[in-house]
C-alpha cells in the first residue's frame, strides 16, 4: 500500500462521508428551464464568480506557460467569441450570460465549455 | 474517472461515479496536487433543472460549464460520461467544426440534450450510440429496470463493443475508468482492476449506495484527480455528490 500504485485493501464503512477522503458537502442550487438562457445560471455565477476567475486564471496561467508569448491568450480572447453563434442554442446564449454575471471574458467561459474536445489535444 | 451501474438482488441500479480531471495541467509541489483539479473542488453544484416548477433532471456539475457529465433524470435513467483517448481525437473535430463541418455534436452539449429531452432509457441509449460527436467518449447510461445499463464506447463516428449488464451471466455490473474494455488498461493507470476486486468483494448482496461508496474511496480509483463522487438511485430519483480529498501516499492519477 506504500508503493505506487499505493493500491489499498478495499475500504468499508466509509459511508456516511467523512474523515480525509471527504473534504466538503456539495450545495444545491435550482436552474429554470423557463427563464430565459442568459439568466439561468445567474444566481449559481453570483456565488461561485471568485472560484470560476480563479479557476480560469489557472488555465491562463497555464496557457502562458506553454506561450510565453501571451499569443494563446490573445487567441482565446478574440477567436473563440467569434464561433459562439455556431454553437449549438440555448448554451452558446447560456455562456453568455455567464461571461456576464462573472465578468469572465465570453472567450474563456467558451474555452471552459469546449474543454472536453480542445483538451484531447 | 471511474464510472459504474450495479443492480442489487432486488433488481435496484445504483450509479456512482468519480470525475477524475486536471492530469498534467500543471502539478502544485508544495501541496502534492494537481492545480487545476484543485481549482475545480470550490466550483462544484448539484443542479435542479426545473420547467413548469417541476424537476426535469437533476445534476453534478462545475458552476460556468453548461454541458453535463453526471446526471440523472429522476425514475426513468442515469447518466455519466468518462474521457476516451483516440487518435481519431476531439482536436479534429474542432478543426472541421472551425472549418464549416458541422455535422458533429460537443459532447457536453449532446448529454445535456439527452437529459433535458429524452424520456426513456432506450432513447437516450440510441441519441448516445448514434450522433455523431466532435470528440470520443465513454457514456456510462444505466435505466429503470432489471438488466438496463450499459457502456457505450464512442468515436466520433460509430458506437464500438457496447457492453450491456447480463445478471444471468453473472454480470451484475458494469464498470468503465479511460480505457476500452475489450483491452487492457494501460499497466500505469490500471484503476479497474481494484475497483473490480472490490465490487467482486463487495458481492451483489451486499451492493449499496454505500457499499459502493467504499469502492470509489479506495485507492488508485480514488487518487489525486478525484475531484467529487457522485451516487445516484433511479427508483429513489436521488442524486448525492461529495467533494473528495486523496491523503498522501496516493497516485497522482
Amino acid at each position: 500500500q506504500f508503493v505506487p500504485p499505493y493500491t489499498e485493501d478495499c475500504r468499508t464503512e466509509m459511508y456516511p462521508p467523512r474523515g480525509p477522503t471527504f473534504q466538503s458537502a456539495v450545495t444545491w442550487y435550482t436552474v429554470n428551464l423557463d427563464s430565459p438562457p442568459s439568466k439561468r445560471w445567474t444566481e449559481i455565477i453570483t456565488d461561485k464568480k471568485d472560484e470560476l476567475v480563479s479557476m480560469v486564471q489557472a488555465i491562463k496561467d497555464l496557457a502562458d506557460a506553454f506561450v510565453p508569448s501571451g499569443r494563446l491568450e490573445e487567441l482565446i480572447d478574440k477567436a473563440l467569441p467569434m464561433m459562439i453563434d455556431t454553437l449549438p442554442y440555448p448554451f452558446n446564449e447560456e455562456m453568455k450570460g455567464i461571461a456576464t454575471a462573472s465578468g469572465v471574458p465570453l472567450g474563456e467561459v467558451i474555452l471552459f465549455n469546449i474543454f472536453y474536445e480542445i483538451f484531447t489535444v | 474517472c471511474t464510472s459504474l451501474v450495479a443492480e442489487d438482488p432486488r433488481g435496484n441500479l445504483i450509479h456512482a461515479r468519480n470525475l477524475d480531471f486536471g492530469l498534467f495541467l500543471g502539478w502544485d509541489m508544495k501541496n502534492h496536487s494537481w492545480v487545476i483539479t484543485e481549482k475545480l473542488k470550490p466550483l462544484v453544484v448539484n443542479v435542479d433543472f426545473r420547467r413548469n416548477n417541476k424537476t426535469v433532471f437533476k445534476s453534478t456539475n462545475f458552476a460556468g460549464y453548461v454541458g453535463m457529465l453526471t446526471g440523472i433524470r429522476p425514475y426513468l435513467f442515469t447518466l455519466t460520461m468518462n474521457e476516451r483517448f483516440s487518435l481519431d481525437g476531439g482536436y479534429i473535430g474542432v478543426l472541421e467544426w472551425i472549418l464549416g463541418k458541422r455535422d458533429g455534436r460537443w459532447m457536453s452539449f449532446l448529454t445535456r440534450s439527452v437529459l433535458e429531452n429524452a424520456t426513456s432509457y432506450e432513447e437516450a441509449k440510441k441519441l448516445l450510440s448514434d450522433t455523431k460527436l466532435l470528440a470520443p467518449a465513454y457514456f456510462i447510461l444505466g435505466g429503470n429496470q432489471s438488466g438496463e445499463a450499459c457502456i457505450i464506447t464512442r468515436s466520433r463516428t460509430h458506437s464500438l463493443n457496447p457492453l450491456e449488464l447480463d445478471v444471468k451471466q453473472g454480470r451484475w455490473y458494469v464498470l468503465e475508468t479511460n480505457y476500452d474494455h475489450w483491452k487492457k488498461p494501460l499497466f500505469l493507470d490500471d484503476r479497474r482492476t481494484p475497483a473490480m476486486k472490490c465490487m467482486n468483494q463487495t458481492t451483489q448482496t451486499n451492493i449499496s449506495i454505500k457499499t459502493v461508496y467504499d469502492v470509489l474511496s479506495t485507492k488508485p480509483v480514488l487518487n489525486k484527480l478525484t475531484t467529487y463522487t457522485t451516487l445516484m438511485e433511479v427508483s429513489k430519483g436521488n442524486l448525492e455528490s461529495y467533494i473528495r480529498a486523496c491523503p498522501n501516499p496516493c497516485m497522482p492519477w
